[in-house]
């Protein structure tokens, strides 16, 4: 019955991908905050299992045949709430949360201390009032914070322990970076975007991490997050969410939007819009990027996916009867969406 | 996108602004 109640809306003319109901997680605990996937190996099986997050807790759910979920652990964290979970790529039996009341106050390791005697610990990796912060490759995390003078941003790695090492300074811009996408293809290039809708872009191979250049997106399209990057034929191309854009007549209410840089001159221009729906009234609230497939919560409750490289929503999931959608996250792949309901539950979709 | 829009175009834009940047 749930699988019919939330089986997707296509679109008119838009019939190529769909979402598939796979399995519904109800946890007994309140609000979703958060929802990811990461590899997890105990007992000799390695899973990719799915993470929820709630204020006050993380919870490990491990996949059972015929698409059942079994909860594995359950992480209770003090006082301070959840704000998210960061999700490392390409790591194993670690999870990574920013916790925070308006802005993340720090951010912590999970996880598994030892498989032989199944235990679990938490550490913390750093502290201050932190403005952004994105997992890496090779157990990496990069963090923007602010003090009341200037702003720090930095690398940390993590030991296959669980230990914090040695962590790398990157020379900051003088505004606010408030979002990182590592650039596919380019190894030891980073870019984020900052207040003032600039895309900063560094080097992450020496010991201080250069600034290389800095390029304005443009004033259309205020307070642009940046979800991915990558290098094609010269050119840098990044994938850029739009939460305060206003509707236009040519590009409709865009909620994505691929811009393709020229870092040797700064210059830019605008590659391909996704738009919300036409008719669907509404704006962008959140949303998540995996290769070319985005997906978006909407005001409306409802959650949109598209195709970045055709500028198509593909896909319309709309606001469940019990529970208006808070949350769209893509898997490790973008094979699989996850999406969260105000009250706990996650719906899993094969996509 | 054409190089009247971006201007000239590298493929090493990488390496040529790390070589570039201050340290």
């Amino acid at each position: 019955d749930a699988a019919e109640e939330l089986a997707p809306v296509l679109l008119d003319g838009l019939r190529e991908e769909s979402l598939q109901f796979v399995s519904k997680l109800k946890d007994s605990s309140s609000c979703a905050v958060d929802v990811s996937t990461v590899w997890w190996e105990a007992a000799g099986s390695r899973a990719l299992c799915v993470v929820t997050a709630c204020e006050s807790s993380v919870c490990l759910w491990q996949p059972l045949a015929s698409d059942h979920w079994r909860k594995v652990y359950t992480w209770q964290l003090g006082e301070i709430p959840v704000i998210q979970i960061v999700p490392l790529p390409d790591t194993c039996n670690l999870v990574c949360i920013a916790l925070g009341d308006l802005e993340i106050g720090e951010i912590r390791w999970l996880l598994l201390y030892s498989s032989e005697s199944d235990s679990f610990k938490q550490s913390l990796v750093k502290t201050g009032n932190i403005k952004a912060v994105l997992g890496l490759q090779d157990r990496r995390l990069v963090s923007s914070s602010r003090t009341a003078h200037e702003q720090q941003v930095g690398i940390v790695s993590l030991s296959e322990t669980g230990r914090s090492k040695d962590g790398q300074t990157l020379m900051p811009p003088e505004e606010t970076v408030l979002a990182f996408a590592e650039v596919e293809g380019v190894r030891d290039a980073l870019v984020g975007t900052t207040a003032v809708n600039s895309v900063v872009l560094w080097s992450v191979n020496l010991k201080t991490g250069q600034l290389l250049t800095k390029m304005h997106v443009g004033y259309s399209y205020p307070a642009s997050i940046c979800h991915r990057a990558y290098s094609d034929s010269g050119l840098l191309f990044v994938v850029l969410s739009h939460p305060h854009a206003k509707e236009s007549e040519s590009c409709g209410n865009p909620a994505f939007r691929v811009v393709a840089f020229n870092p040797r001159t700064g210059r830019s221009t605008g590659v391909m819009f996704s738009s919300l729906p036409p008719g669907h009234a509404g704006r962008y609230l959140e949303g998540d990027v995996k290769d070319a497939c985005a997906a978006a919560v909407l005001t409306s409750g409802a959650i949109a996916v598209w195709d970045l490289l055709l500028g198509h929503c593909t896909a319309l999931l709309p606001p469940d009867p019990e529970g208006a959608w808070a949350l769209a996250r893509w898997a490790t792949t973008s094979a699989c969406l996850l999406a969260g309901q105000q009250d706990g539950t996650v719906c899993l979709y094969r996509y | 996108c054409s190089e009247s829009d971006l201007g000239p175009i590298s493929l090493n834009w990488f390496e040529e602004l790390s070589a570039e940047a201050p340290p």
